[in-house]
């Protein structure tokens, strides 16, 4: 992800782990095969500041980074 | 709204409660999920019904980190609050909540009947929406127990799936969803004027009042200001014709009813520390230029003109509005004189002597 080498690298993991967790496609709990996906870090990045009505620009800002900070559901933003 | 179908191919639905929250009495758990249940089937043919033992279609657990088969793990306090399965068989419809959070009735911690209503919509075939006043959107907001939390946009999610209870009898709240303007324990959020109108805002509504003949028009908040969230916390007009609308650490800009672009703004742009995290009310006193922001037992004084926050401020509101000691709800000014809002009642405070006129109900600006 383009962050800026200040940026703490805890703010870099739960990024990380947000976009993993809520924009990446979630495979059915109950089907066997998992699929991968091969989304990148900036497309997911891109969709998550695109489904909060966000500039859309793949890289990360203050704004980004407090909305995903809130306390929010588990389920996937992206579809299963 | 988004919906992941095909949805459950039944309307009778069941469900059991597997385990309980320490943070909760059992009776508090059970009225909390009946609740949140009663949302949906409030608009759809759906009925719930709640088994003690045996596989219900919506198994409902608490948990935390990894927690039984779940391929979704918690994350401790914070984070993730909840999550859900769309319908389907074995997980399909299952609801768990981070036992790691603190679950409340209330408005602090996370109101459990927000986050199972939530959720609830995942178990019945909704995925999120991207509308910030939807039940359905991501991030947990708190609203008012008294309002009715599904918005126009959730209610068209799950009706797109099963219809809507137009083959059963409507089983919405017999009630308006906005609060009862004369009821008499009738509180709000924040108020302001707005040229000859005064507007008091609550919950997700507004009501434009023109005092000199007190008629009052309800409107849906969001059908003025659509990106607007619910529950604005702090409200008033400055002296170039705008109003400023607060809630949380973020405040907007209205002229003319549209919302300036840039906004919202953090309200540490207004000279705020970054240690104040809300404002409760604000007044500005026309007569002065200055504005006057209310947080807690203590108040703020903004410069209109020069746009900065005086020096020596936060002070007690006390010494300077002698009467006023309790938390300001909302404020507004109207004829020279201030009106000071505390949940059912209000104070005519008359800044010139420094002293309340008189003590009345909060909604007597309605012709109740």
């Amino acid at each position: 992800l383009p962050i800026h080498p200040e940026k703490n690298n805890e703010d870099a993991k739960l990024v990380q782990n947000y976009l993993n967790k809520f924009y990446a496609i979630e495979p059915d709990p109950n089907q066997l095969g998992w699929k991968i996906n091969a989304e990148s870090a900036d497309e997911k990045l891109q969709k998550m500041q695109q489904f909060f009505g966000l500039k859309v620009t793949g890289k990360l800002d203050n704004e980004t980074l407090e909305i995903m900070k809130k306390p929010r559901c588990g389920v996937p933003d992206v579809g299963l | 709204y988004g919906f992941t179908l095909p949805g459950w191919k039944k309307t009778k639905l069941t469900y059991r409660i597997m385990n309980y929250t320490p943070d909760l009495s059992k009776e508090d758990v059970d009225k909390a999920v009946e609740k949140a249940f009663k949302v949906w089937s409030a608009v759809t043919p759906l009925i719930f019904t709640r088994i003690l033992k045996g596989v219900a279609d919506i198994m409902i657990a608490f948990g935390t980190k990894v927690h039984g088969h779940c391929p979704r793990y918690f994350d401790g306090p914070l984070g993730v609050l909840a999550h859900a399965f769309p319908p389907g068989r074995g997980l399909g419809g299952d609801v768990h909540f981070d036992e790691d959070e603190d679950w409340t009735t209330g408005s602090s911690g996370f109101n459990l009947f927000l986050v199972a209503a939530h959720e609830f919509g995942h178990s019945l075939g909704l995925s999120h929406s991207n509308d910030p006043r939807a039940l359905m959107f991501p991030n947990y907001a708190y609203i008012s127990p008294s309002e009715f939390p599904l918005s126009p946009d959730d209610i068209s999610g799950i009706q797109s799936i099963y219809g809507s209870s137009q083959n059963t009898p409507d089983k919405r709240p017999t009630t308006p969803t906005s609060p009862k303007i004369c009821g008499s324990q009738m509180s709000f959020d924040a108020i302001t004027t707005l040229r000859q109108e005064v507007i008091f805002l609550k919950g997700r509504h507004l009501w434009r009042v023109y005092p000199d003949n007190s008629e009052a028009e309800r409107e849906l908040i969001s059908a003025f200001w659509p990106n607007l969230t619910p529950s604005i916390e702090a409200a008033y007009e400055n002296t170039k014709d705008q109003i400023l609308l607060f809630k949380g650490n973020k405040f907007w800009v209205i002229s003319g009813y549209q919302v300036l672009l840039g906004y919202p703004k953090n309200i540490n742009t207004l000279g705020f520390p970054k240690g104040v995290k809300k404002v409760d009310a604000a007044v500005c006193n026309k007569s002065t230029g200055k504005t006057d922001f209310f947080i807690g037992d203590k108040y703020w004084r903004f410069d209109e003109n020069s746009q900065s926050m005086e020096k020596g401020y936060p002070r007690l509101t006390v010494d300077e509005f002698p009467g006023i000691s309790q938390k300001v709800d909302a404020v507004f000014q109207q004829k020279g004189l201030f009106y000071f809002f505390h949940g059912s009642k209000q104070w005519e405070f008359d800044p010139i002597a420094k002293k309340v006129i008189r003590e009345m109900k909060s909604n007597i600006w309605f012709n109740c």
